[in-house]
């Protein structure tokens, strides 16, 4: 079962959430331990790492309009501040003591940190991206809205200007996230719903122009054309309705993968 | 994006640091 909802995070954080459970267990299997190595070096490259990330974190902060991205984020940096943090005071213990039981305890408390820290973060970075997706989804949402209001082909030649190119954005940003996510059953129903809301435009589209032609001729049929368009405007809002809410989801249901 | 090279970079520091601590206690056991 994959740990991590994306392929980004899971290529980044994969390979050191692996390192630092085994570091976990060599300890506890080994609890007297042997004499650490000198750790100044590779602490000092974990310390200018983070320093980096705090300077892009803040600049990524400044620069955002998300204000959950600007609530959130500073939050991730300073868990991953204190435990670099950590691990400095570890490898300072870990020069006098080699053997030091407060070293090693440090040591894994920061590594751990950096993790869960670096995880948080990501996510956070991850859910906004997120949310500029949703942000079209609901663009598309409102223009489906005024379906329904539509009667002169004026007003259909831009309500079609209007949809198409966010529709387009929609699909290809959807299709890309889609490509992104690690776990497939939220990978198969995004291609799904993508699929029916492809399908669908170009039907709503003709019945809202049929719609529009009856209302100009006389009105006979009118009732049922406004019921075909309604009701195909109702499977579009339904269906980005469902990629909205797949598009959310970060955990995963242990039964599928069952 | 810069901010996830950022936490690449991290992520492959850690995982150097992680790997020399495992060193010493893979030794003893």
């Amino acid at each position: 079962m994959p740990v991590f909802h994306t392929k980004t995070i899971e290529s980044i954080l994969e390979p050191v959430a692996q390192q630092v459970s085994r570091l976990v267990i060599l300890h506890e299997e080994a609890e007297d331990g042997n004499a650490m190595p000198d750790l100044e070096r590779p602490v000092q490259a974990v310390s200018k790492a983070v320093t980096n990330l705090i300077k892009v974190g803040r600049e990524t902060i400044n620069s955002s309009d998300d204000h959950i991205l600007r609530q959130d984020m500073p939050v991730a940096l300073q868990r991953v501040e204190k435990a670099s943090k950590l691990l400095e005071d570890a490898s300072s213990l870990l020069k006098t003591d080699p053997y030091s039981q407060p070293a090693r305890k440090k040591l894994i408390e920061g590594a751990r940190g950096i993790l869960q820290g670096t995880s948080a973060l990501l996510l956070c970075f991850d859910e906004s991206e997120v949310r500029k997706i949703i942000r079209e989804c609901k663009k598309v949402l409102d223009y489906l809205a005024v379906a329904e209001v539509i009667e002169s082909m004026d007003d259909l030649v831009q309500f079609v200007k209007d949809l198409s190119p966010c529709l387009t954005k929609v699909s290809r940003e959807v299709d890309a996230r889609e490509k992104e996510l690690t776990h497939q059953v939220h990978r198969e129903i995004l291609i799904r719903c993508l699929e029916s809301v492809k399908n669908l435009a170009p039907i709503l589209i003709c019945s809202m122009k049929i719609f529009v032609q009856i209302l100009s001729q006389g009105g006979k049929g009118v009732e049922e054309a406004a019921e075909n368009r309604n009701y195909l405007a109702r499977r579009m809002t339904d269906e980005i309705n469902e990629i909205i809410r797949v598009l959310q989801l970060t955990t995963y249901d242990e039964d599928e993968w069952d | 994006e810069l901010i996830l090279e950022a936490a690449k970079s991290i992520a492959e520091a850690t995982s150097i640091l992680v790997k020399a601590a495992s060193a010493a206690q893979k030794e003893l056991l």
